[in-house]
């Protein structure tokens, strides 16, 4: 996938990052 | 417990929640900063803890992340600048914030530029947190491709206009700056019913 080479696509999957976590009951 | 006239300016200022929804955001709010430490307000473990389900550990985002939400830089979020922050997330939301809050989460040592270093520093997390184990190679390889194609001015780093130039050509890489749960928030914590101070 072209987006395999893009560092930001990869960066975006951190946990760290998704903060869809705190809704999560 | 904050007052309806508080509710009511945290909701003008954010441009986003009603004040039903700031009192939804609340019980939330709630919830996360008494987890660890009962004071009503949110360390960074309690951050941590409701993100990763552990308390323990050490995480380059979590960091950044309770680093732009610690307006105040006392270490703690307060409410105030947990609906600052938050609302940058919702679906309506400005385009232009969004961009702006992704371009300081990622400027790790905040010179007002994306390095290169950087880059290498948070895809190596990542790799790490996900248990992938990419070769060095294949990690520059990466990096060569992005930075061709967001560092426009070719001197090794991300600014700003590039950034934006970049996230315009590529809107995936901030999917994450929107929670589409925001826009039903009353619904995703219904217990504020029982608390609401404002009557229909």
């Amino acid at each position: 996938k072209p987006e395999s080479m893009n560092a930001f696509a990869l960066i975006s999957r951190s946990q760290g990052f998704n903060l869809g976590n705190l809704f999560e009951k | 417990r904050l007052t309806f006239r508080e509710l009511a300016d945290l909701a003008d200022e954010s441009r986003c929640f009603s004040v039903n929804e700031v009192e939804a955001l609340y019980e939330l709010y709630k919830k996360i900063s008494c987890s660890i430490i009962d004071d009503g307000l949110i360390h960074k473990e309690e951050l941590q803890l409701a993100l990763f389900r552990t308390p323990a550990g050490k995480n380059l985002f979590l960091d950044r992340v309770f680093d732009l939400f610690d307006e105040k830089k006392n270490s703690v979020i307060e409410f105030e600048e947990f609906i600052h922050s938050i609302s940058v997330f919702h679906p309506n939301a400005p385009l232009e914030d969004k961009i702006d809050f992704s371009f300081r989460l990622y400027d790790l040592r905040q010179t007002g530029f994306i390095e290169r270093e950087e880059v290498k520093q948070m895809v190596v997390a990542t790799l790490l947190e996900s248990e992938v184990q990419l070769s060095d190679d294949l990690v520059e390889a990466i990096l060569d491709k992005t930075f061709e194609d967001a560092d426009t001015d070719k001197d090794n780093r991300i600014s700003k206009e590039e950034w934006k130039a970049f996230v315009l050509k590529h809107p995936s890489v901030i999917k994450k700056m929107t929670l589409p749960t925001l826009k039903d928030t009353t619904a995703a914590f219904p217990s504020f019913v029982f608390n609401t101070q404002v009557e229909d």
